[in-house]
């Protein structure tokens, strides 16, 4: 507010993301002991690898939390979201909860400072991480969207310089005289940071103290993140608000009293940075994959990509005769194939080669549209001059099955009135014998000569034992 | 455990509690 800004873009840097292939490590946290102008103050330092997927901008209490107005432990508001490091974040308003400045909480814009000059750090859609003042129309850039943004008072370090005496110009008060910005940023406190170092890794800082007792001003705090390496970063929310969350654990020294003077207890704060496990990009997988390990495993034979969202059917990809779905190719009309590169066989059409033409004397029709007009007459001629022979033959072949069918037939009455007649003579020479009368069979030596009693048999009739 | 709830008595404000600074 005290200095004016008449252009369009403000003042701000853009990092850009690491390589998609950068493997996000876990978090390190260093716990440090040192020594600002001969007080020992104790605090942490944290990098995150690849913070477009391990870090998000938290609503108090979880979603909502900043609609709601809500105040949350960082304790509470980690454990909902599972973070292994947590700070608080943004600045509120103490007497009734609500989030001040702009808060990008995981793609979802849940607070705005209309413009208002402060520091702001964030991390776009394709993981630019970007420090400093920002107009609103930036702000709400569609094109290349915040996914996490917050708000802090004083851009401490600017693309490796500190960059206190710039800030204090551009977000003082208008009524200087109060000396309550000065004072702000002079006074030693519990103080908290975020930025990034040269590699893109988001670096989370705090301090433990106490206003006016222990802790950092602001110089020392940008001086000590120099000396890590930091290359932007904003000072964010201090004093009793400062506090720093490890696995779910308070591990810092809050400068708030309890109700009990003896102790002291964490605030209920606003938003909270968090760092968590590698989440996906987008963290659904485009609905087409699921997320293991900050990496999406994508579902079905065609979809591709670290996002899940481009459709591959192959190296022929459709053979430019189709559309590659996630089914696979799905062929233009006219061809058929996995990789459409067939085109439909004779005598069918359409896509996928489903239509019979419906062409006269069988012609062939386009395979595309079916017409059987388009260039037929030599594949139409063709079965023309073919048809009366193939009809020939068509005859001919019944006939002779039909001659062969009936001599068979013929043949078999033939057989069966043989074996018909055969059969009754039989029946009738059996009847002749059965019918009372007794043939005579005469006996006969196995010689072949006649016993002399047969020889004699006319006229001895006396002796019936003879034989 | 119950800490309790905290005082909020370690104020440490950059602009003046009654004023609201004008968005531009």
């Amino acid at each position: 507010d005290c200095t004016p800004v008449h252009t369009g873009s403000l003042k701000h840097e853009s990092w850009p993301p690491p390589p998609a292939s950068h493997e996000a490590g876990p978090p390190s946290v260093r716990t440090f002991v040192s020594h600002f102008s001969g007080r020992a103050v104790s605090g942490h330092l944290t990098r995150a690898a690849a913070p477009l997927r391990t870090f998000s901008v938290l609503e108090p209490g979880g979603p909502g939390g900043c609609s709601q107005k809500r105040r949350a432990t960082v304790e509470e508001t980690a454990r909902v979201a599972t973070c292994r490091i947590a700070q608080n974040g943004g600045f509120f308003r103490m007497n009734t909860g609500e989030c001040l400045g702009n808060v990008v909480s995981d793609g979802r814009r849940v607070s705005s400072s209309g413009g208002l000059q402060n520091a702001q750090f964030g991390i776009r859609r394709d993981g630019t991480l970007v420090t400093g003042y920002l107009s609103e129309e930036e702000v709400l850039d569609t094109e290349n969207p915040f996914v996490q943004l917050l708000s802090g008072v004083v851009w401490l370090i600017r693309n490796g310089s500190i960059y206190i005496n710039e800030s204090q110009a551009t977000e003082c008060d208008e009524t200087q005289e109060t000396g309550s910005f000065s004072k702000f940023v002079n006074v030693m406190s519990a103080r908290t940071a975020v930025g990034h170092d040269h590699d893109g890794q988001l670096v989370l800082f705090h301090v433990d103290g106490q206003t006016e007792q222990r802790g950092v001003n602001l110089w020392e705090m940008a001086e000590f993140l120099l000396r890590q390496g930091v290359v932007n970063a904003i000072n964010l929310d201090g004093g009793g608000s400062a506090t720093f969350v490890l696995n779910g654990t308070l591990a810092s020294y809050p400068s708030d009293h309890c109700q009990d003077n003896m102790w002291r207890c964490p605030r209920r704060v606003s938003t909270v940075v968090c760092v968590h496990e590698p989440r996906c990009q987008p963290p659904d997988c485009s609905g087409h994959g699921t997320c293991v390990e900050g990496h999406c495993k994508c579902e079905g034979r065609f979809w591709r990509g670290t996002a899940c969202s481009e459709l591959d059917c192959g190296p022929a990809n459709c053979s430019d005769h189709g559309l590659c779905t996630e089914a696979g190719c799905r062929c233009d009309a006219g061809w058929t194939g996995s990789n459409c590169s067939e085109e439909c066989p004779l005598g069918w059409y359409g896509p996928g080669c489903q239509r019979p033409c419906q062409c006269e004397h069988q012609c062939p029709c386009d395979p595309q549209t079916g017409n059987c007009s388009v260039s037929p007459v030599k594949q139409c001629l063709q079965p023309l001059e073919v048809t009366p022979r193939a009809g020939e033959f068509s005859f001919f072949s019944r006939t002779t099955w039909l001659a062969l069918t009936l001599t068979l037939v013929f043949l078999l009455l033939l057989s069966i009135v043989a074996n018909v007649s055969l059969l009754l003579s039989s029946r009738a020479e059996r009847n002749r014998h059965l019918d009372g009368d007794y043939v005579y069979h005469p006996l006969q030596e196995m010689n072949g000569e006649l016993l002399a009693t047969e020889k004699e048999q006319p006229g001895d009739t006396h002796s019936p034992f003879k034989d | 455990i119950e800490e309790g709830a905290s005082r909020d008595d370690d104020l440490l404000l950059p602009y003046p509690r009654a004023r609201l600074r004008p968005a531009r």
